[in-house]
């Protein structure tokens, strides 16, 4: 369960108008899963705060299996990859 | 674009009502999510440009080989990158040892250069692919800003994961840009229109919620039918059409016979020398003459031409063909194949032509005539204007949607076929900073230009109105009156799927008329009507929704077409249409019936005057035979004798359900 890949949680419309308090409360929810703020930092790829509220982050399949369970999380779905035409 | 715009009748050569108007898109900030910029590129100079518009809340992002202060100007207004959902999957550092790659917003792949220089660029004169294409290179817009989101690198062929797209949304929505351009796909199956997994259908719903016009490539898996991609309802999703312009090569064989085939070679002439097909002997005698599996003699082939056929589309069968037939020691490669608008020219200068089957197998026949065969290939030539026909790409994704039919999908087609616009002079095929690329992905940008006008001319229409009134003035016929075709297997006239209202018609988009407006409700209906639970489509709005206990009908989302996938007896659906021209207007409705349907019309007669500014009508469509049928298409036009509000219409006639026929 060591492997992790990354995942974008999706919570849909902002809760704050302040972005650095949406990307706090990105922060606080993966803490809250992962352990610390600290390790929460370093599995956090990215806070998406101004058009709509989620974050991706690097989480263990557990870690994935947790964050979906949480009631603030709309949807957890796995990072995928685009192409130029 | 030395040409697409001149095609498009969107030149400056001529009074241009949409490029004069809108300033040439003075003030519209373009946001472009692809490979970067080449920043130092010509089509990216400032000059003559204003200030930087003041609700610009971007910036320019520092890194390798890109300094913020020195590369972003008055034109590329932002750029900045995104490559940590890249790097998470993939580990640190970039695996970039098969190809240059920065980690900063400069562009070594040299398409995102191209999308931005074509949607934007400035005006740079005297421009042409080793003397072939020679004109002036500019963008759609030549006067708008570009905001540069690099998400896509140069690993595995060029990637872009949806975590990085998203952020890119993200960041493009809280900078301020009207536009946003998006060259890049994903592949079939699609993900549904509330699955994040398509990063592009979810950030571009919330882009489109604030205004903003998303514009995506429709992808390159054409001509088989249901490949389109970018489906949902809120993007304008763009083919790919050839243009009026072509580059023919002479091909002249010993018997004096000269046959014009296509190629870029800009090579000196190769005058007549020994010309072979690899015949073997044996049952299979073709075999030998495969274009991806030759196996050359170069005792046999050193100074020759050598004739194969293929029936790959791709270029990777002439890619192969070429270098095996030079390091067999030949000096050029006649490939025989049935047309596939991936033009391009051989690495090295080497002439590689292509003709088609017909013409291959009068070449073979010669060859088989004669004792010593012989041919000359001379250097390629532009010939531009009304004896070549434009149509729509061979490779350009065709409808219907497989996520919803009854959305018609692509919406609009453009120019996207050879070409010619700035890029990374680390592109391999790169001339002076320049190159010809094809592609949905070269379709996109014109059409994102085109719709920075209208932002600039109309600053208030929301993007559905834009939408509506690309598709419904797009062109089916050429300028020269001729219907446009579709490239494929043979060829056929193009129908919506083929290229959705048309080719783009940039000043009849101007003052359309009528539109058909949409807003986030009707994308509820849509979502509603698909079928898509209160909780997805709660989770794709991000707000608290309710669908109707009575599941809405998809029919009548209000799109500037009509689609119905399944007519068993008869159908009625609604449309609703806001009158953007002169304020006392009366239009009345011309049918098209698909065949084998009766059409009618209630009211036919559309009065509008200053109280009367939207008017619901309905459409009835019943069959007139009971089978199962593929699609027949038609046009619903409303006309008050200045404008022609046209709808494209396909009908499907089932009367079993769920039968596995496609198209």
């Amino acid at each position: 369960d060591s492997k992790t890949s990354v995942h974008i949680v999706y919570l849909g419309e902002r809760q704050h108008e302040d972005p650095q308090l949406v990307t706090d409360s990105h922060h606080d929810m993966l803490a809250r899963v992962v352990g610390s703020k600290k390790v929460a930092s370093k599995l956090m790829v990215y806070s998406y705060k101004h058009g709509f509220s989620g974050f991706a982050a690097k989480l263990t399949e557990s870690q994935a299996q947790r964050l979906a369970e949480h009631p603030g999380v709309i949807r957890l779905i796995p990072n995928s990859i685009h192409k130029l035409q | 674009t030395t040409r697409s715009w001149d095609y498009l009748d969107h030149s400056y050569h001529t009074p241009n009502i949409l490029l004069d108007k809108s300033n040439k898109g003075d003030g519209v900030i373009i946001g472009v999510i692809d490979t970067g910029i080449w920043p130092e590129s010509m089509a990216f100079n400032d000059e003559g440009i204003g200030p930087v518009p003041s609700r610009w809340k971007g910036g320019c992002e520092s890194g390798e080989q890109f300094n913020a202060t020195a590369h972003c100007n008055r034109k590329v207004i932002g750029a900045r990158w995104f490559v940590d959902g890249l790097l998470a999957e993939y580990g640190q550092p970039l695996n970039i040892s098969a190809n240059k790659e920065y980690l900063s917003p400069r562009d070594a792949h040299g398409h995102g250069t191209h999308t931005s220089s074509t949607a934007a660029g400035s005006y740079v004169r005297n421009i042409s692919y080793k003397g072939l294409g020679l004109g002036t290179v500019r963008g759609g817009a030549p006067s708008a800003r570009l905001a540069i989101y690099k998400v896509c690198w140069f690993v595995l062929g060029g990637q872009c994961t949806s975590a990085d797209i998203l952020k890119a949304f993200d960041e493009a929505i809280h900078d301020g840009v009207d536009v946003l351009s998006l060259s890049i796909g994903s592949g079939i199956p699609l993900f549904s229109d509330v699955d994040e997994r398509d990063g592009i259908a979810t950030g571009s719903f919330h882009a489109v919620a604030k205004g903003i016009t998303v514009v995506c490539a429709a992808a390159n898996d054409g001509p088989s039918s249901q490949t389109v991609q970018n489906t949902a309802p809120w993007i304008l999703t763009v083919g790919a059409s050839t243009m009026d312009r072509a580059f023919p090569t002479p091909v002249t064989l010993g018997n004096n016979k000269t046959i014009l085939g296509e190629a870029m070679y800009a090579g000196k002439e190769i005058g007549f020398t020994g010309l072979i097909y690899p015949e073997s002997k044996g049952l299979d005698p073709t075999s030998a003459g495969v274009c991806q599996e030759l196996s050359l003699n170069r005792s046999l082939v050193a100074g020759k031409v050598v004739l194969c056929f293929t029936s790959v589309a791709r270029r990777t069968a002439i890619s192969n063909a070429t270098s095996v037939v030079r390091a067999a020691g030949g000096v050029g490669l006649i490939v025989a194949k049935n047309p596939s608008d991936d033009l391009a020219p051989c690495s090295n200068d080497f002439p590689c032509v292509e003709v088609d089957y017909e013409v291959g197998t009068q070449i073979l026949f010669y060859i088989r005539s004669t004792r010593s065969p012989v041919v000359k290939l001379s250097p390629s030539k532009t010939q531009v204007g009304k004896l070549v026909s434009a149509k729509v790409a061979h490779f350009s994704s065709r409808g219907p949607s497989s996520i919803a039919p009854a959305i018609l999908k692509p919406d609009i087609a453009a120019p996207g076929v050879n070409i010619l616009a700035a890029t990374s002079p680390l592109a391999p095929l790169a001339d002076g900073g320049f190159v010809m690329f094809s592609g949905t992905s070269m379709a996109t940008p014109h059409v994102s230009g085109i719709v920075a006008l209208l932002k600039a001319l109309h600053p208030d229409w929301s993007p559905a109105t834009i939408k509506s009134a690309l598709v419904t003035t797009a062109l089916r016929n050429d300028d020269y009156g001729f219907p446009i075709f579709a490239e494929g297997s043979s060829r056929k006239l193009a129908d919506p799927f083929d290229f959705g209202g048309g080719i783009v018609n940039p000043n009849g988009a101007a003052d359309p008329g009528l539109v058909y407006d949409m807003g986030v409700a009707d994308y509820v209906h849509y979502l509603c009507a698909m079928g898509y639970t209160n909780t997805s489509i709660s989770q794709l709005t991000g707000q608290s929704m309710a669908c109707p206990s009575i599941q809405p009908s998809i029919l009548d989302v209000n799109l500037p077409s009509i689609t119905i996938p399944s007519l068993r007896n008869s159908t009625t659906l609604t449309r609703t249409v806001t009158n953007v021209g002169p304020v006392n207007s009366t239009y009345i409705a011309v049918i098209e019936p698909p065949v084998g349907t009766i059409m009618s019309v209630r009211p036919n007669v559309l009065a509008f005057d200053a109280q009367t500014k939207t008017i619901t009508f309905t459409v009835t469509v019943f069959s007139t035979h009971q089978i199962n049928a593929g699609y027949h298409f038609g046009s619903l036009t409303w006309t008050n004798g200045v404008h022609t509000v046209r709808s494209p219409i396909s009908v499907r006639i089932q009367f079993v359900e769920s039968y596995a026929d496609g198209n």
